[in-house]
């Protein structure tokens, strides 16, 4: 039974993409005014990429990016992202810090940024995190796109392995899931801040991930994430690591969010949503709602900093 | 359709700077099948590894061979899985 509206659509439970796609098209059609849908390019089984766009007007507006389940078994992630779209169009003109954001800016919302991967999930195999191209040569399929990126592509923190969970692929955004963001990013021009969203382990962390040398803005940085994981502690009280990603956790080339750093957008981050290992990837639903309502404090804290620091 | 009946998910916490480079390799030891769900991050800090049930017993007495303190975090994963998909069938109907 599908949900008539995405009032009464269940975000405490993991949904299919044909699910997630439905509940797009809802939420535009209830808010034409405000919510449009952007396909930015196509999967490599031929999925449509689709982002979400909240705007109140202007033409090209600063702009900020959320992605979600670029690896596809993170489900929570999906999941939140969900409740986020939900959040932005209820918040709107009621919150009085969002709707100064999108009276100034844009919110671009990409849920299923893995749709093939995401799609075998439900289907075939639960644990599957990478794209699904096949690699000519190989049994295996599939790219890492979190390790496909051309910043440090290449260099150690990724493996030129095809059947390796962190393969980097054959060359950098060889996959149409990356290389229709980067077009994206790069036509669009005027991002401030993208924050790309995984799971688990609980961390919230900013470039870089390929080399040791610290971020020229890393103060900045480290100060905006360590306000993020205080507002998102605020809730349930959830504790959250912080730094770059390569302090963090370990050396990572080719990563989503070195890259958008190195095309200018200061406030990169990237999330490790819940937990920190008892489920691991399998969290249970009954957690969607309190994950997806803590992380929008962090995301809150980055968006209004984002809003109130132009550059 | 993969199922993941028997396969664990293994905690496993080096102590020291050797134990953190044995457990850096852990996807090229293919024998072992293993799917690293949280990598290599520094000493004392966890690496999660799913392991399928015919590797299982050989990877435990690698770990054990090489003093490397494991817990298990899941027991069976598709018992999970089993759950999870009952939960959002249920919830389709609803």
């Amino acid at each position: 039974a599908e949900p008539r509206n995405t009032d009464s659509f269940d975000y405490s439970n993991y949904h299919t993409l044909s699910e997630i796609y439905s509940f797009q098209d809802m939420l535009v059609a209830e808010n034409p005014n405000f919510v449009s849908k952007i396909v930015i390019g196509q999967s490599y089984e031929g999925r449509p990429l689709n982002v979400l766009k909240f705007s109140t007007g202007g033409s090209n507006r600063p702009a900020i990016w959320i992605d979600t389940g670029i690896h596809s078994r993170e489900w929570v992630t999906q999941a939140s992202a969900l409740w986020f779209a939900k959040k932005i169009v209820t918040d709107y003109g009621k919150d009085a810090a969002l709707t100064a954001i999108l009276n100034n800016m844009d919110i671009f919302l990409e849920i299923a940024t893995n749709p093939d991967g995401y799609y075998l999930t439900h289907t075939s195999n639960r644990m599957w995190r990478k794209t699904r191209k096949p690699n000519p040569g190989y049994s295996c399929y599939g790219v890492d796109p979190n390790r496909n990126w051309n910043a440090g592509f290449g260099e150690p923190g990724a493996s030129s392995y095809p059947c390796s969970e962190t393969y980097r692929g054959p060359s950098a955004h060889s996959e149409s899931e990356v290389k229709s963001i980067v077009d994206f990013v790069q036509s669009h021009g005027n991002i401030k801040a993208f924050i790309s969203i995984h799971a688990y382990s609980q961390m919230l962390m900013y470039p870089y991930g390929y080399t040791k040398t610290a971020a020229k803005d890393q103060a900045e940085l480290h100060a905006l994430a360590q306000k993020a994981i205080t507002d998102l502690a605020s809730l349930y009280g959830t504790r959250y690591r912080y730094g770059s990603i390569i302090n963090t956790i370990y050396q990572a080339s080719g990563n989503t969010i070195d890259w958008t750093y190195e095309q200018g957008i200061k406030y990169s981050y990237t999330f490790e949503l819940r937990d920190t290992g008892y489920y691991g990837f399998l969290l249970p639903a009954r957690e969607i709602v309190p994950t997806a309502e803590e992380t929008w404090l962090a995301l809150m804290a980055i968006m209004d900093h984002a809003y109130k620091n132009p550059y | 359709k993969e199922t993941f009946e028997g396969h664990q998910v293994l905690r496993i916490v080096p102590k020291n700077e050797a134990q953190l480079s044995l457990l850096k390799n852990l996807e090229e030891m293919t024998e072992f099948e293993l799917d690293v769900w949280m990598g290599v991050t520094g000493v004392s800090f966890p690496v999660d590894v799913r392991v399928p049930p015919h590797t299982l017993q050989s990877f435990k007495s690698y770990l054990e061979s090489h003093d490397l303190e494991y817990s298990v975090m899941i027991e069976d994963i598709q018992a999970i899985l089993d759950v999870e998909k009952q939960q959002m069938e249920s919830a389709a109907r609803v």
